[in-house]
């Protein structure tokens, strides 16, 4: 099993809809796929039409109150499913403060997942506990940008939370890749931050750091408002707009990810 | 005084790009401003220009250590100063979780503000200690919101803090309006959610309600690649592209946002 964190602590750069429309992606590829929503916002849960109930668990209920993982998992379509966010989730820094090894949690959570080919973890703008939950438990991070000046200055410090992470929670933990979201080619700006991630990456010699050999994928995510449409109908880009410029990027990515042989 | 939190969970919708040009354009006006950056990621601070250094004291100082504000202010212009955000807040809401009335020390800090007209704090994506602060210490909130249909979802929720807030902590606390932000006339999107919002604004009628009698503000600030150029030159729309419809757009809510009478 291939496992994947989205994550950038920058809010609205494409965290919940590349989750999402990756994980579909994926799915219509033929892959069996889990989504897990660890935002409280759960944005991905919302996405993909799901809205939740008081008796179904949530993954507050798998973290806090250890019901199995497998009966949280609610069925999309017969290759891709979900484990849903809760708005509970955001008292999950104070109610974690004192646990024992309060980053694991979700990491055993997991032992007992159903066999996936993909799990893609949707998580919040910000470097607290349920992102360190969700890097201790996967190999690879995907880091979702957009290129954008206040976006690209966050990077160092998220490239050092995922090197900490390496070292002492998960040896396994590699950087994969930076998918540029909302990309408005055209734009001097875009152009400039690309350079700049690029110019990061591609200067990372020292073999132990988690993003050694890590690139920006070719596939860049064009803004198309069709990608912002599709959450208000509860699908995925690819059932609502399959021939949307949207849909033909993500699947593009799609394609690029199984095509790259995992890095960890 | 008039003193405005900007405020949304929601990432990326334009909290801290409506801080920033807002607070300035109140400054180009004749009035005096002070920017408080209560977010860790301190991009208010960044955007104007001002790179942190160890011994200049920022607002973590001020909240946590006792540093008093106005030795915490920093001049951007005559008429513009900014408390300076700190990385350092992300732990706040573990350093705070035992304080007793964590959620009023931003209150007791500002009795000691020398004197300015409009006081505008930005705030992080999260409805944490952080934001409790700026809602417990602050007459007036400010909404930006893309309209998107993630960004619409989470207003119950951001509405229901606030009312809490006013109930238990700040009987007068408002919500003086709706920033409809990175606005695309055209898209079916927006103009469905902006419908949206202003019918839920518009029907509330219990006039105990914080948001009793709020409404979108009449200006839209439209999506324009200028205002996110304009933070990697640590200046304000005002100044860096001063003819571009961003810095129109904000003037026009700045003359609007003078014009209402505060609604505390
Ligand atoms: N390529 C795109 N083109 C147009 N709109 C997009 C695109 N990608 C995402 N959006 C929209 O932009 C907004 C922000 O995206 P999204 O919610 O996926 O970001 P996020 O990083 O998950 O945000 P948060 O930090 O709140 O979790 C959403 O309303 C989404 O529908
Ligand atoms: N009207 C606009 N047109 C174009 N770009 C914009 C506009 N408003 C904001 N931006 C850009 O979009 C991105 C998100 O805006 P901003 O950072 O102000 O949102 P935020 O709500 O403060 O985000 P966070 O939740 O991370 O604090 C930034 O890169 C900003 O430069
Ligand atoms: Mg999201
Ligand atoms: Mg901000």
């Amino acid at each position: 099993m291939r496992s994947i964190a989205i994550i950038n602590q920058k809010g609205g750069v494409g965290k919940t809809t590349t989750a999402v429309n990756l994980s579909a992606g994926l799915a219509l590829q033929g892959h069996r796929v889990c989504v897990l929503d660890m935002d409280p916002q759960a944005h991905a849960t919302l996405h993909l039409g799901i809205t939740g109930n008081r008796t179904t668990p949530s993954i507050y209920d798998v973290i806090m109150k250890g019901v199995p993982i497998h009966d949280a998992l609610q069925r999309i379509d017969n290759r891709l499913s979900i484990v849903p966010g809760h708005i509970d989730l955001a008292a999950a820094e104070m109610e974690l403060a004192d646990e024992v090894g309060r980053e694991m949690i979700l990491r055993d959570r997991l032992a007992t997942l159903p066999g996936v080919d993909y799990l893609v973890i949707d998580c919040p703008p910000s470097l607290g506990v349920l992102t360190l939950n969700a890097l201790t438990a996967v190999n690879e991070v995907f880091l979702p940008l957009q290129p954008h000046f206040l976006a690209l200055h966050g990077l160092s410090q998220l490239l050092n939370t995922i090197d900490v992470v390496a070292r002492r929670l998960n040896r396994n933990l590699r950087l994969s890749g930076v998918v540029l979201c909302m990309y408005e080619s055209g734009t001097r700006l875009a152009g400039e931050v690309t350079n700049d991630v690029n110019e990061f990456l591609g200067s990372a010699q020292d073999p132990s750091r988690p993003w050694h050999g890590a690139r920006t994928f070719s596939t860049k995510i064009r803004r198309n408002v069709r990608l912002a449409e599709a959450p208000s109908f509860g699908r995925s880009i690819h059932e609502y707009a399959p021939n949307s410029p949207g849909a033909q990027d993500y699947l593009e990515l799609t394609r690029e990810v199984i095509a790259m042989a995992s890095r960890s």
